[in-house]
């Protein structure tokens, strides 16, 4: 978070940040591994921080490792655990983890990171060992952190159910949950989904990651139209670390290595997979074919940093790690304990040829540090970010937007090292992580802004705020770029596009949407009336009046699905104004998928004070004539009054 | 029989109350787990209450219902109830 404030262009003097005080009125509950607070300025608090509000009604359990009355305070006003489900679900498959804390102390790193990247405290000087160095400070600097701790070695469900219940009768405003099950599940059945849900109706906004599935098609989870799901994407700072081999040939890799650098002498280069293992496994290398040589590694089964560190135990001067064909321009970044970088696929298969066509071949590699610039253009979606279409409901477009989530600098804990290896005894303030994980608190946070900034907008409306106001182009003015293919990405992946915090505080239209709506778009996809009432207990679907289809949800995004029939597709929204204008007129201006027409009735809307809110219909309609190959297209559809601009994504599938 | 073996096996499940079924929570809300075992003992019959079923949350909140450790054979059956909605294994989720 030393860079994504003004990435995000969150200033101190004008904005969103002044408009919204911080958010000092707003509590943000933190559903993950819990808080490591002992030394971390991230959960102080700030002298000037007003009294946290009175409507929070939680507060922080004490126990022989988590010193409430220490660790506690105007920042930080909860931290409580839910462990039961866990060991109800593990028992006898599992011990309790001799470094784990029975309390809402933070053992793992990951919670510590997600909470101060949602609303931590300023920190001058934080860096990893230098790398990423600057000011740090949380999305919402004076939000309250509340921590309920529910993830241990995973999440058990009904720890994370308990920890909904817990956050929404404390009286949180908003939830940040990054985390998630492997596969989306139907809603009545998702524990998140449902509580959430009951989170949403009293209205909290819940913020919760995508997933690290990607870049494969349909791999979103969190799909559940009340929830606000976050893709990752990467800021204007990369971690280069060069491979320059004997040939002169060199290859941009990225590391966090903060050792001694290799010098200019370049050593001797060897696969793994002639030395015993391909993925460097600890155990498997043999030290003499690897003593003091650069080893290349393949990826997968074991951890980035545990290759670097097996070839640390066999006696290798360093490592390059290759990256899976499907994470095409990304490498990932790691705090490695040894000299390694991290190269794309195509970068190790060069390195591979070079190989095997040099009978002494050799290499070293340069670590650049932090380098901050306009090159490679930024945002570009993350490989790992889970993508589009909802396998579950592909009437729904997510994830909905995408926020900073690769290579941020937030806190960790003090229990864990920066590689999360057991043999690296280094400790650190701060680590760099990536993940929709980081994304998720980043846009918690500016939901938390929002949240005080306009007490008046629903969950929904403060989503559709930053959905409709999200930006799609690149600091190179291009559409926002995939690492997975190096082209342009789809809404499949960014959903609505890059969240801008200022531009969401006046969206000029809202799509709202309340637990009625949710709960008429519940019938629509035909859930009995057993299903309904883990939702709704009063609902009866077969003689509600106005249920709809799935598509007709005020959602700020569209998604049309044409069957095999190929009919058009009609879809129903409703627009309140919330400009500073009661008097303000729109109109529509489509960029149509290929292959389809699209049609708005009526193209233009009128408001007036007695006329706060117009309803429109747009049709999807195959052409008649042309011929679409690919399975999906995609478009958009901008209201526009001149000042400003309501724009959504429409994904059309074949 | 690996059957029975497998209805025994005793598992964490979430376990989603009609409402107007739900007994009424104190205060103490997710700990106070009294009221949904004596829900629990109203509806699953003694012989099948071996091993005892074990309420591990009351959920008044987030959903109207409780976690609880119960055998595959005791979650059939509460199931079939009619106070109760839906039977959900519990499961463990990641983080991302």
């Amino acid at each position: 978070t030393t860079l994504t404030p003004s990435f995000l262009r969150l200033s101190e003097s004008s904005g969103l940040l002044p408009a919204s005080g911080g958010a000092s009125d707003v509590v943000i509950g933190v559903i993950d591994t819990g808080v490591y607070p002992e030394g971390r300025k991230s959960f102080a608090a700030d002298r000037s921080l007003p009294p946290p509000p009175r409507r929070f009604r939680g507060g922080c359990v004490s126990t022989p490792e988590f010193n409430a009355s220490a660790y506690c305070n105007g920042k930080l006003v909860g931290a409580k655990f839910f462990r039961k489900g866990h060991d109800a679900v593990l028992r006898g498959r599992r011990e309790v983890g001799e470094t784990e804390s029975m309390s809402p102390l933070d053992t793992e790193g990951h919670g510590t990171h997600v909470a101060s990247t949602a609303a931590g405290s300023a920190v001058l000087d934080a860096s990893l060992y230098g790398y990423g160095e600057g000011r740090a400070v949380g999305a919402a600097p004076s939000a309250r952190i509340a921590v309920y701790k529910a993830c241990w070695k995973g999440c058990a469900s009904s720890d994370v159910l308990a920890a909904f219940d817990q956050a929404i009768a404390d009286g949180v405003d908003v939830i940040s949950a990054s985390l998630g099950t492997m596969k989306a599940r139907k809603f009545y059945k998702d524990t998140t989904a449902v509580g959430a849900f009951h989170a949403v109706s009293k209205g909290i906004v819940v913020a919760v990651s995508a997933g690290n599935s990607g870049p494969g098609e349909s791999t979103v989870v969190n799909v559940a139209p009340w929830f606000l799901t976050v893709a990752a994407s990467t800021i204007n700072r990369q971690f280069p670390a060069d491979v320059v081999l004997g040939n002169g040939e060199t290859f941009i890799g990225t590391s966090l290595y903060a050792g001694k650098p290799l010098g200019a002498t370049k050593l001797p280069l060897v696969y793994g997979g002639d030395a015993g293992s391909n993925i460097c496994e600890a155990g498997k290398l043999n030290p003499t074919m690897v003593a003091g040589k650069i080893v290349l590694c393949d990826p997968g089964v074991n951890g980035r940093t545990e290759k670097g560190f097996a070839v640390k135990l066999a006696g290798g001067a360093g490592a390059v790690l290759g990256s899976d064909e499907a994470q095409g321009e990304q490498a990932r970044t790691s705090a490695h304990v040894i000299p390694v970088s991290a190269v794309t696929f195509s970068a190790a298969e060069k390195i591979k040829k070079y190989l095997r066509t040099q009978a002494s071949p050799v290499a070293t590699m340069v670590f650049h540090g932090t380098v901050v610039g306009r090159s490679p253009p930024s945002p570009r979606m993350a490989s790992f970010s889970s993508r589009g279409p909802s396998r579950l409901v592909p009437e729904i477009l997510k994830p909905d937007v995408t926020a900073p989530g690769v290579d941020i600098l937030a806190a960790w804990a003090g229990v864990t090292s920066p590689s999360l290896l057991d043999g690296d005894s280094r400790r650190v303030p701060y680590n760099i992580m990536s993940g929709t994980s980081i994304s998720c608190p980043q846009v918690s946070g500016i939901a938390a802004l929002l949240r005080q900034a306009r007490p008046e907008w629903s969950p929904a409306a403060i989503k559709s705020a930053l959905m409709t106001t999200a930006y799609n182009v690149d600091s190179a003015g291009a559409v926002i770029g995939d690492m997975s293919t190096g082209k342009a990405s789809t809404p499949f992946a960014r959903g609505a596009g890059h969240v801008d915090p200022n531009r969401a505080a006046d969206p000029g239209l809202v799509y709202d949407a309340g637990t009625e709506d949710y709960i008429a778009f519940l019938c629509a996809l035909g859930y009995s009336a057993e299903q309904m009432a883990v939702f709704s207990p009063a609902t009866n679907c077969s003689t509600r009046a106005g249920t709809g289809a799935v598509g007709d949800l005020n959602y700020p995004a569209f998604s049309a699905v044409f069957g095999p029939e190929k009919r058009a597709v009609t879809q129903r929204r409703v627009v309140r104004n919330v400009g500073g204008n009661a008097r303000a007129t729109y109109r529509a201006k489509i960029t149509s998928p290929a292959g389809v027409h699209v049609t708005v009735k009526p193209q233009k809307l009128q408001f007036s004070a007695t006329q706060g809110t117009q309803e429109y219909a747009i049709t999807f309609a195959p052409r008649m004539f042309g011929n679409v190959t690919e399975k999906h297209t995609f478009g958009s559809i901008e209201w526009s009054d001149g000042e400003h601009s309501v724009t959504s994504p429409i994904a059309v599938t074949w | 029989t690996a059957e029975e073996i497998q209805t025994e096996r005793v598992s964490s499940y979430i376990v989603h109350v009609a409402p107007a079924h739900a007994p009424r929570l104190p205060r103490r809300g997710l700990l106070a787990t009294r009221p949904y075992a004596a829900f629990l003992l109203n509806r699953i019959p003694l012989e099948m209450c071996r091993p005892a079923p074990r309420v591990l949350y009351s959920y008044g909140h987030a959903a109207t219902g409780f976690a609880a450790r119960l055998t595959a054979r005791q979650a059939a059956r509460l199931a079939s109830s009619g106070s109760v909605l839906a039977v959900v294994p519990d499961e463990l989720q990641e983080l991302h």
